[in-house]
């Protein structure tokens, strides 16, 4: 536990994968059936929200610093919302 | 630092707390301890006293639980989500649910009990997650020794709560240092592996030539073993080693871990007694020479036959024109030594021995 490395990074299908369901549970990503444009739409909005919470480079493309944060242990509250 | 929508708060000033179950993990009366403190340090900062309840409901209800374990917000396994509870109010408010999948420890062996109780049980309390990296209510779990409130969590709960009318005296860590303020000065730098990292307070960031955003880190959280303030740093690439200079010790670290029979004396490198502690410090490659800076002078250091240099020290003015006449911290890239006092980089040829540029500190941060 000294070391904070997470999981080593899977294909782009388990990155994107992996980033949904951390945007979901702590920046309140909407689920469900929407158009493909809604939804990608949706996804580079949140996830340019928690770039911006953590300072990092806020793009809307989900690289390796982001994935990086997204990998760390961490609590379990959401970070915006409700 | 955040709160919750509609800043929700506990309207009584006493607050009951109880612990329903305990982890194997630990001692009782080591998770006792470490519940009984996290809350004492919310308490100092404010007018809320904790009680302990032994049965029925408490506003606080602390558990370990794994996976799905009754609120529909199931934890997942080792590492992860760690912890969370609940904003302050009426049923599961204020409910404090731990992970039993985790190891939990009393120490930097394992996840820190009392640094995720002192995270969550602000959340018991109304704080929500904060942005900034050196506070407590800062989301990613990072372990710390001291008192673990920045001045962030402090203002953070007193806007709540209002400051402890017993004006007990808290010396909160600080926030965590801007890397584009102006006046931004470091404290130490060094390469290591191919990254260059910089010491600034209690924190660090760390470069990577492929990573446009530095990233900032708790001194601590990375390196238990050495202090919270580095003085010098540098490292040796052919032993694979950096050297972490703080007063009069200094630290050898390999990767993450303490190379044995550290830390030493400074004066072990044959510096004089007088000095008590170093400014800065860089290897030449090209020359195994490690270059030693103290005020206005400086050492040069053999590390293939372990001994200082014959003729030194010498003056920082007199042997790198251009440059101030001392230093906070030193690189060398590539025949460039880069030197950092104050807010100012110098870059300093060797070839040409002459400051070829002259930039803000922080432009090696990307300001």
């Amino acid at each position: 536990h000294s070391s904070l490395a997470g999981p080593l990074l899977g294909t782009e299908k388990d990155n994107r994968l992996l980033a949904e369901k951390y945007l979901r549970r702590f920046y309140g990503l909407p689920v469900g059936l929407q158009s493909q444009k809604r939804t990608a739409a949706d996804f580079k909005s949140k996830l340019q929200e928690m770039q911006r919470f953590f300072k990092l480079e806020v793009t809307g493309n989900l690289d390796d610093n982001t994935l990086d944060v997204m990998t760390q242990a961490r609590c379990g509250v959401p970070d915006m919302g409700e | 630092y955040n709160h919750f929508p509609r800043h929700l708060k506990w309207k009584n000033n006493i607050v009951t707390f109880r612990i329903v179950n305990y982890t194997p993990d630990l001692r009782k009366s080591d998770v006792d301890r470490a519940i009984r403190t996290a809350l004492n340090v919310w308490s100092d900062a404010t007018p809320l006293r904790f009680k302990k309840l032994y049965y029925g409901t408490a506003d606080i209800m602390i558990s370990f639980g794994r996976k799905e374990h009754g609120d529909h917000n199931p934890f997942d396994g080792p590492n992860g989500l760690l912890a969370h509870a609940y904003p302050p109010g009426q049923g599961i408010g204020g409910d404090t649910h731990f992970d039993e999948d985790e190891h939990w420890s009393k120490d930097s062996s394992a996840y820190n009990l009392f640094i995720v109780a002192a995270h969550e049980l602000g959340h018991a309390l109304g704080m929500s997650h904060s942005t900034d990296s050196g506070a407590l209510m800062y989301p990613i779990y990072s372990y710390a020794t001291g008192y673990p409130l920045a001045e962030d969590d402090v203002k953070g709960i007193q806007a709540l709560y209002g400051p402890n009318p017993d004006h007990k005296k808290i010396k909160p860590k600080p926030d965590a240092p801007q890397k584009c303020d102006p006046t931004l000065s470091f404290d130490a730098a060094t390469e290591l592996r191919g990254e260059t990292i910089i010491f600034k307070d209690k924190f660090y960031w760390r470069l990577h030539p492929q990573m446009h955003e530095p990233e900032l880190t708790l001194i601590k959280s990375t390196w238990p073993s050495i202090p919270n303030k580095v003085d010098a740093a540098y490292e040796n690439p052919e032993k694979d080693q950096v050297i972490i200079f703080s007063g009069i010790r200094m630290w050898a670290l390999n990767g993450y871990n303490l190379v044995e029979g550290y830390p030493k004396y400074i004066h072990k490198l044959g510096l004089p007694k007088s000095v008590r502690k170093l400014d800065a410090a860089v290897h030449i490659k090209d020359k195994g020479k490690t270059l030693l800076f103290h005020e206005e002078e400086y050492w040069s250091y053999d590390e293939a036959s372990g001994t200082m240099d014959s003729g030194y020290p010498r003056s920082i003015e007199n042997d790198f024109p251009g440059m101030d006449d001392e230093v906070d911290a030193a690189v060398y890239h590539y025949g460039f030594l880069y030197f950092f006092h104050d807010h100012t980089q110098y870059e300093y040829s060797y070839t040409s021995r002459k400051v070829i540029r002259v930039l803000r500190t922080n432009f090696i941060l990307g300001c």
